[in-house]
């Protein structure tokens, strides 16, 4: 794929598979080619596009121990121009089996990039934690998109993961960055929301998206029906907020 | 510790910290002597109490790795008769580390039974996932409280974590079992919220408990205070949900 990008943050439920599967759709709708991959074992991702669970589809586990090529896992889903890579219960155990494999950080990296450059977009879901699957992500990546929630104690995490990106970025991945933070679950009636979104902002500048996304009941309803929420209600404040934020995203690339 | 009890699920953001923080300020406030131990690397249980980070503070890591004994990395909190144990950085290097060791799964257990029975209750606070670390909290308990949020996704990981108890009840902690469901994030204005709520009730009966924990700004404030909702606001609906919880633990312990 021409970019990837890694949907990262060590801190649980703060909109990472929302952002993923969203931004994913509000780039294929603009014509994009987009390749969504699951790296998380909940497989929340795989879940938001209707796939049930099925131990017999190989998806991000396969390609990450190297059972098979990208091009045979990948999955349709009910967005044209956007396929999928689904997770498994199998992919819980690949940290652990990980560990002692040679090259462990690069297994995605050379998954990947074996491929034609079919994809313009590839957005990797990972999962709530700074091990070895979210470790994989960041080495295979050119940018990590951040969602924050607009809350104090997900503030705290945000240094750690800066850290880590450095990290990667100084031992395993010169070309990564930090492609942006995206305030979700934002509530302007909540002082609380307000607060932290300024503090950011004053913090991180420019590489905070001026996009933010709503608390919106209707974006935590569409997994439910096995859609995202452009398919599922397409006049609703949250499928606007990622449609919007497709749109920095696609100005960031064409500025380089 | 007489009673411990893991607070687990791998579902990130679903209220695991506030549940083990409030839970435990809950019980201390009726007299039991508690003590809780953060077990994520994130350290939000610490930070909750208003503890900074300080990289030379011995907690959870060093009584994992058996470099401090529990009595000498105690904590004092706002709360009488809460003792912590904090989380720091170190704890996310220990599931790579703990992977060769000898006995891995057991190491918390054996930290924490062979203090004295100073306390009534031990709480342990788990990171957004099944790996070693939320493992070696399922060995040393005797039950898990489960926070769960009231959002289709949350409901997705329960079948697996369910398992995962099971699984550990069988190999590893006969004593273990599940001490109940706790629903989290209730807002009753939300269809998917009481849509969730009866599902849960209807597939787990006796074992969700009946408090439910509602949606409360003053809960989300709080940890920036470094104090629980009781401290922080003792007539919020958040503080009122959380005595009523700890009631319901109680009455579970004398039934036995
Ligand atoms: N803007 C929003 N408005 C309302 N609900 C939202 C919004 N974004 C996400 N949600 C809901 O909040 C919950 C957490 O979001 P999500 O699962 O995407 O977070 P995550 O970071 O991927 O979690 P995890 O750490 O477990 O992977 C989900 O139930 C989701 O439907
Ligand atoms: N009942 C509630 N009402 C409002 N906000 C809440 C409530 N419970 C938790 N929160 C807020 O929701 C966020 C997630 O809660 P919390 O951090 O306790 O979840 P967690 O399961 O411990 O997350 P992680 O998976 O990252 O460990 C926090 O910002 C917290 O302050
Ligand atoms: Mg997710
Ligand atoms: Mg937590």
């Amino acid at each position: 794929p021409k970019r990837i990008l890694a949907v990262a943050n060590q801190k649980g439920g703060v909109g990472k598979t929302t952002t993923a599967v969203n931004l994913a759709t509000a780039l294929a709708a603009v014509g994009r080619r987009v390749l969504l991959i699951d790296l998380d074992p909940q497989a929340n991702a795989s879940t938001a596009f209707g796939l049930q669970r099925d131990p017999h589809r190989q998806g991000t586990y396969e390609i990450l121990s190297g059972a098979a090529e990208l091009a045979d896992v990948l999955v349709e889903t009910p967005v044209p121009q956007l396929m999928l890579v689904a997770s498994s219960m199998h992919l819980a155990g690949a940290e652990l089996e990980l560990v002692g494999a040679q090259g462990r950080e690069y297994k995605l990296h050379s998954a990947l990039h074996n491929t034609s450059h079919a994809y313009d977009y590839a957005l990797i879901d990972c999962p709530p934690s700074l091990g070895l699957l979210t470790l994989n992500a960041l080495v295979a990546s050119d940018g990590v998109v951040v969602p924050l929630q607009c809350e104090f104690l997900a503030l705290e995490g945000l240094s750690n993961l800066v850290q880590t990106i450095d990290n990667v970025k100084r031992s395993f991945n010169p070309a990564l960055a930090m492609e942006g933070i995206v305030l979700t679950m934002y509530d302007r009636r909540n002082g609380l929301s307000e607060e932290v979104a300024r503090d950011v902002r004053s913090h991180f500048g420019k590489r905070v998206y001026e996009t933010m996304i709503p608390r919106n009941v209707r974006i935590s309803e569409s997994p439910s029906h096995g859609l995202p929420i452009l398919l599922y209600d397409h006049r609703s404040t949250g499928a606007a907020a990622y449609m919007k934020l497709a749109g920095e995203v696609l100005k960031q690339e064409l500025q380089g």
